[in-house]
C-alpha cells in the first residue's frame, strides 16, 4: 500500500491512497483504503491521514476518523493522536501498521507498530527525507 | 502559508535481516522520486489534492511498492487494486475497489469523484470509469513482477502449511 497526504500553501488538505492489497489474500477481500474514514481521510479542520498495514483492523478501529475525531474532540495535537491510534487501538487487536499524517498547523506524524516503514516527508525547503527503519 | 507533504510506500520485505544496501538505495531513490512529484505541485502554489495525487501516480509506477504496477497477488493468481483520495476543503472524496486494468488507480478514484455522483465503484463499473475518463491501461504482463509472484507462491505455502512467519511485510508487499 502506498499514500500520501498534504497541505498547501493554501492550507487545504488532502489524502490518497493506493494499493494491491495482501498477498493471498482471497479474491474479492475488500481492505481499508477504499473505506474512508479507515485507511484515507481528509479534513481541513483537523488532519489529512493514509493508513497502510493490516487492513481489516484499519476498518475495525476506523483509524482514519478516529485521529481527525481525537483532534477535533479531544483537543489533542496531531503526533498524540496519531500514537494513539497506532500504538494503543490498533494494537490492542494485534493490527500491524501504520499511518502518515499532515495537520491543519502543517505539523505531521509517521507512526508505526511494525518492523519498519517506508516513508518520506518534503516541505519548502524541498529536502526529501526518506525513512525505513526507527 | 508554508506546505508540506508526506508519503508511505509499501514495498516487500522490510526484515533487516533481508535488506540489502542496494535494494535499500531502490526503495529511498522510489519514495524521493514520489516526494518529489508531490513538491514540484506544492511549490507552485498548486493543491494539496493534486500533490498527493501526484505522489501516488510515481508509486503506483515504481513496481516495488505494492500498488498499481507492483500490486500483490490474491489466492486466485489474480491482482485487484484499490484507491481512495480525499479532499479536506469540502469532504469530497473517491474511491476504487475490485480494478485491475487502469496504469494508475488513484486517478480512477479521482474519475469517481470529479465525474460521478457517487463516492465508491467496483470492479468493471470502476474500469469503464477510466475508459470513458480515457486513463491509461496496462495488461498482465505490465502487472507482472516476479517478487510478487514469489511471494504468492510462498504465503500460499505456508497457509497450506497452516504456518505463519509473521512476516507481515511478506502479505502486506
Amino acid at each position: 500500500t502506498v499514500g500520501a497526504v498534504a497541505r498547501d500553501a493554501a492550507g487545504n488538505l488532502a489524502a490518497a491512497t493506493s494499493t494491491g492489497g495482501r498477498t493471498a489474500k482471497l479474491a474479492g477481500r475488500i481492505g481499508d483504503t477504499p473505506i474512508l474514514g479507515a485507511g484515507t481521510f481528509a479534513d481541513n479542520a483537523s488532519c489529512a491521514v493514509s493508513c497502510t498495514g493490516h487492513g481489516e483492523s484499519f476498518m475495525r478501529r476506523v483509524t482514519a476518523h478516529e485521529l481527525s475525531a481525537r483532534m477535533r474532540h479531544r483537543g489533542e495535537d496531531l503526533r498524540t493522536a496519531a500514537d494513539q491510534v497506532v500504538m494503543g487501538d490498533l494494537a490492542e487487536i494485534g493490527g500491524a501498521g501504520g499511518l502518515v499524517a499532515v495537520g491543519a498547523d502543517g505539523s505531521f506524524a509517521l507512526p508505526f507498530n511494525c518492523e519498519g516503514m517506508y516513508r518520506g516527508h518534503i516541505g519548502p525547503d524541498g529536502m526529501a527525507w526518506t525513512g525505513i527503519y526507527r | 502559508s508554508s506546505f508540506t507533504l508526506a508519503l508511505h510506500g509499501g514495498a516487500g520485505t522490510i526484515l533487516r535481516a533481508t535488506m540489502t544496501e542496494a535494494r535499500e538505495a531502490e526503495y529511498r531513490a522510489g519514495l524521493a522520486r514520489a516526494l518529489h512529484a508531490g513538491y514540484a505541485v506544492l511549490a507552485a502554489g498548486g493543491l494539496a489534492l493534486d500533490a498527493v495525487t501526484a505522489s501516488v501516480c510515481v508509486l503506483e509506477d515504481e513496481p516495488l511498492f505494492n500498488a498499481g504496477r507492483g500490486a500483490v497477488f490474491n489466492t486466485a493468481g489474480t491482482q485487484e487494486m484499490e484507491a481512495s483520495l480525499m479532499d479536506g476543503r469540502d469532504w469530497r472524496a473517491g474511491a476504487v475497489t475490485m480494478l485491475f486494468g487502469p496504469k494508475n488507480p488513484i486517478l480512477v478514484a479521482r474519475a469517481v469523484m470529479e465525474r460521478t455522483e457517487h463516492v465508491c465503484l467496483s470492479g468493471d463499473a470502476a474500469a469503464r470509469l477510466a475508459e470513458e475518463a480515457g486513463l491509461p491501461f496496462g495488461d498482465t504482463d505490465y502487472f507482472f513482477t516476479q517478487a510478487r509472484w514469489d511471494a504468492l507462491a510462498e504465503t500460499l505455502r505456508l497457509n497450506a502449511e497452516g504456518v505463519d512467519d509473521g512476516d507481515e511485510s511478506r502479505k502486506h508487499g
